[in-house]
C-alpha cells in the first residue's frame, strides 16, 4: 500500500458525505445503498464513522460527471479513467468524482459502482495506489467476487496504518468484556456505561462528538451514531493527569481546554499544544480559586462560562476579559440551583450535570426544559 | 500489411504516451524522448509503469503492456507528480 505524500488523513473520526447528483444508469436508492455499503466496509476496519449529509457541505462530496467537470482532471469518455478522488483536506479534499460516460451497475456487468466507490473512498481517506494486483487499491479496475470481503490484507494494513483498527466499540456494557489477568492486581471495575448512578467529572464537545470524562476514562459519542467509543484518557493525552475537572471546546480554533486543579491544558486532537499546563490565574481568576467544577463555550455569545460551587464567571473571548466578580448560577440559569459537575452546549441547548441528573436548559426561554438521566446520550 | 502494422504501432505509441503522461507524470519534451534506446526517458517510464503494475519489466510495448493500458482504471496517478 502507499499513502499520499505527507500522509494527509482526517483528524476526526466521524466524517460526513453528500451525494450531489445521481447517475441515470441506476435508481437513486441503489446509488445510496452502494455508497453506504462502501463506507461501511472502511468503517468495519477502522474507528471511522460516516454520516450522510443531505444539504450542507460535507467532508466527502460525491458527484457524477463526464469529460471536464470543474477540476484539473477531465474524464476521457467510456473506459479509460472511470473515477477519481482527492486526498483528505479542505475544498476538493476527500471529494470523489465518477465518470458518467461509464455504465454504472450494481452487478458484475458494466462498471460496479460499489467496488469503484470503495476504491475511490480509499483515496478520500488517504490511501494512494497499491502495487499488489490483489489489492482493492490497485489502480486497474477488475470484476470482483461479490461473495468475498472486498478488502485485501494490503488495503487493511494501509488504512489501519493511517487510522488504527476498529476500536472495542460496544453498544452496551454486556458486550464489553474486560480481559482478566489473574496475576494482575485487580483493576478498579470499569465504570458501568448504563448505570443509573453514573456521574461525570466533565463533558465537552470534541470535533463534532461529545466527550464524557470520568476518573481515568472517557466516552466519545457522535450525536448521530449509535456506538459509543470508550477509552483511557492517557491513550489520548499521555501527559494529562487522570480525572479532568472541567473541559470546553472552541470549535473555530479546533482547540479543547482541559482543567485539573488550578492548571489547564489546551489540546488539538490528541496533541497537547506546547506551553501547557498553565495556571488558571492567567485567565483572570483570583488566587482563592483552586479548581473549576465545569465550563463551556457559548459560541453564540463568544463567552466562556466557568462554574465554581454555586457561582460562575464569564470570560469574553472578544475583549479577552474576565468578569470582575462571579454571579450566582441560579440568577443566569434559573432552575440550576446547585453546584454542577459538568456542562456542555449542543445545538441551542445547554446540558448541566449534577450527580445522577442532567438538566437541559433553553437559554432563549431561560429555563430548564427537560430533566434527563446522565446516560441519556448512550445507547442504554 | 506494413501500413496496417505501422498504424497499430502509431496508435500504441500514442496510447502509451497518454497513459504515462496521465498516470506516471511523464513529460514529453521532444522527439528524442521517443528514441527506443534502453535508457531513453520513455523506456525508463515504461519500465516504471510495468514494475508498478506487476508486468514483466521489458521497457518495450509488448502485448501485455498494451492490453493493460486499455483497461478501465482509477483516474488518479500511480506515481505522484
Amino acid at each position: 500500500f502507499s499513502t499520499f505524500a505527507g500522509e494527509p488523513k482526517w483528524t476526526k473520526q466521524v466524517l460526513t458525505y453528500r451525494i450531489l447528483n445521481y447517475t441515470p444508469d441506476l435508481h437513486p436508492a441503489d446509488v445510496d445503498a452502494a455508497i453506504k455499503k462502501a463506507f461501511n466496509v472502511w468503517s468495519s476496519v477502522t474507528p471511522l464513522k460516516f454520516i450522510k449529509e443531505e444539504n450542507d457541505h460535507a467532508d466527502i462530496m460525491i458527484s457524477f460527471a463526464a469529460r471536464g467537470h470543474n477540476d484539473f482532471i477531465p474524464f476521457d469518455g467510456p473506459g479509460g479513467s472511470i473515477a477519481h478522488a482527492y486526498a483528505p483536506g479542505t475544498d476538493f479534499g476527500g471529494d470523489a468524482h465518477f465518470d458518467e460516460d461509464e455504465t454504472w451497475t450494481i452487478s458484475t456487468e458494466g462498471t460496479n459502482l460499489f467496488y469503484v466507490a470503495l476504491h475511490e473512498f480509499g483515496h478520500s481517506l488517504g490511501l494512494f495506489h497499491s502495487k499488489d494486483p490483489e489489492a482493492l487499491m490497485y489502480p486497474i479496475y477488475r470484476k470482483s467476487d461479490p461473495s468475498a470481503f472486498p478488502l485485501h490484507q494490503d488495503d487493511i494494513y494501509g488504512i489501519q496504518y493511517l487510522y488504527g483498527h476498529s476500536p472495542n466499540t460496544y453498544s452496551d456494557q454486556k458486550e464489553f468484556t474486560e480481559v482478566k489477568e489473574p496475576d494482575k492486581p485487580k483493576e478498579p471495575a470499569l465504570p458501568d456505561t448504563c448505570s443509573p448512578d453514573l456521574t461525570f467529572d466533565a463533558v465537552t464537545t470534541f470535533r463534532g462528538e461529545i466527550m464524557f470524562f470520568k476518573d481515568k476514562h472517557f466516552w466519545r459519542k457522535h450525536p448521530s451514531v449509535r456506538e459509543v467509543n470508550f477509552g483511557l484518557i492517557s491513550s489520548f493525552w499521555p501527559r494529562l493527569p487522570p480525572g479532568v475537572d472541567a473541559a470546553y471546546e472552541v470549535p473555530e480554533k479546533d482547540e479543547t481546554v482541559l482543567f485539573k486543579g488550578n492548571e489547564f491544558w489546551v489540546v488539538r486532537g490528541n496533541t497537547i499544544l506546547p506551553g501547557y499546563p498553565q495556571k488558571i490565574y492567567v485567565l483572570g481568576f483570583p488566587k482563592d480559586v483552586t479548581k473549576i467544577d465545569a465550563a463551556f463555550y457559548n459560541r453564540n455569545k463568544g463567552k466562556i462560562y466557568f462554574f465554581i460551587v454555586d457561582k460562575f464567571w464569564s470570560y469574553n473571548k472578544r475583549s479577552q476579559s474576565m468578569d470582575r466578580k462571579p454571579r450566582h448560577i441560579r440568577e443566569a440559569f434559573p432552575g440550576i440551583n446547585e453546584k454542577i459537575d459538568a456542562v456542555f452546549q449542543h445545538k441551542n441547548f445547554f446540558y448541566f450535570f449534577h450527580g445522577r441528573k442532567q438538566f437541559e436548559f433553553d437559554p432563549s426561554k431561560k429555563r430548564v426544559t427537560r430533566l434527563l438521566k446522565t446516560t441519556f446520550w448512550f445507547p442504554c | 500489411f506494413p501500413a496496417d502494422m505501422r498504424q497499430k504501432k502509431e496508435e500504441g505509441i500514442q496510447n502509451i504516451q497518454m497513459y504515462l503522461e496521465n498516470y506516471y507524470s511523464f513529460k514529453k519534451e521532444g522527439e528524442s524522448d521517443f528514441i527506443w534506446k534502453n535508457n531513453s526517458p520513455i523506456t525508463k517510464k515504461i519500465k516504471e509503469m510495468q514494475e508498478f503494475l506487476g508486468l514483466e519489466v521489458t521497457g518495450k510495448l509488448d502485448s501485455k503492456t498494451l492490453d493493460l493500458i486499455q483497461q478501465p482504471r482509477c483516474g488518479f496517478p500511480d506515481i505522484a507528480g
